[in-house]
């Protein structure tokens, strides 16, 4: 849909304007902290994993907050510049839910978005810097 | 700033690029024009040139709005979410998610609708992309990942202007700043 001013938008758009988009639903995940057991966080490993932080792509996700959420949680949170808790608190996931690229920010397992510098995480969150 | 794996660009014979418009789209004049001027901001700081052709088939980069599933395996989700994505070089693939409502001009700050994106913003980013740029953790900047609806950001930040011309080096008559040319940056209210 164009609107080629944005005093063109017509009234019913307006009206569905409060529909929900697609990533809101990860709200409900505030405060989920690892160990937990939530449904629905394998669609957050899904997203995750669309956007290069989680590398494997099994059928099905657990709904398990496991070590490989944390892992994707503390790299995403490295990437954007949030405290890197390994949490879903709420300043992240602001972050997750806002409209973005679908390009993915960590390729084949390695992300240079953050200071153009190599990095991986292991699930302690200490920084390791590789060699390429 | 950063790059996609192994650093793809354009290469030295393929400086002066041709990009055109998914024709099933119907895109008007208005919408065209707003890609024009995200091209211009990446060949001001560029030796790069952009130019408009009709042959879909035969251009350099090519622009579609698509919807849900479009058969390259990274379906668009609707409103919101996933706003575009784009190849890196030399695909030259730009897709757009046909469900968002666009904003093609007029101040996107002041739309009433929460769902309002500023199509040039996305453009803008996109084009990075397909020119060999990959996400950017600097907020400014044009490649970082996520864009707030209702929000216009059109200007490359020092970050995106050193990452493309590490790439592709300076526009001889690039002056140093990017926005002197342009009347850009609306939220001022100041000198343009």
């Amino acid at each position: 849909r164009f609107f080629p001013n944005i005093t063109d938008i017509p009234p019913w758009i307006k009206n569905n304007a409060t529909s929900k988009a697609p990533w809101d639903a990860f709200n409900k995940f505030a405060g989920c902290r690892p160990g937990e057991k939530r449904e629905g966080l394998s669609q957050l490993k899904q997203y995750f994993n669309h956007f290069g932080y989680i590398p494997n792509s099994p059928s099905n996700f657990s709904e398990d907050f496991d070590d490989e959420l944390e892992k994707a949680l503390k790299s995403y949170q490295q990437n954007f510049k949030l405290n890197v808790t390994g949490q879903l608190d709420d300043q992240t996931l602001q972050q997750i839910v806002r409209p973005r690229c679908g390009n993915a920010d960590v390729i084949n397992g390695t992300s240079s978005m953050n200071s153009g510098r190599s990095s991986s995480f292991h699930t302690t969150g200490h920084l390791h810097t590789t060699a390429h | 700033f950063s790059f996609f794996p192994g650093t793809p660009r354009w290469p030295s014979n393929r400086q002066d690029l041709t990009y055109s418009f998914l024709p099933a789209n119907g895109l008007t004049d208005e919408v065209k024009a707003v890609f024009t001027s995200a091209f211009q901001k990446w060949s001001t700081v560029t030796p790069l040139t952009f130019t408009q052709v009709d042959s879909y088939s035969s251009a350099d980069i090519t622009i579609g709005f698509y919807t849900g599933d479009h058969g390259d395996g990274e379906p668009f989700d609707g409103v919101l979410g996933t706003l575009a994505h784009a190849f890196s070089p030399t695909s030259g693939r730009l897709h757009l998610d046909g469900d968002e409502n666009w904003v093609v001009s007029g101040d996107v700050t002041k739309a009433s609708v929460s769902t309002a994106v500023d199509l040039e913003s996305v453009a803008v980013h996109e084009i990075g992309h397909l020119l060999g740029l990959g996400h950017s953790s600097v907020e400014d900047a044009i490649m970082y990942p996520s864009i707030t609806s209702r929000t216009r950001k059109v200007e490359l930040a020092d970050d995106d202007i050193q990452g493309i011309q590490l790439l592709y080096g300076t526009n001889p008559n690039y002056n140093g700043s990017t926005t002197s040319n342009t009347q850009e940056r609306e939220s001022s209210g100041g000198d343009p």
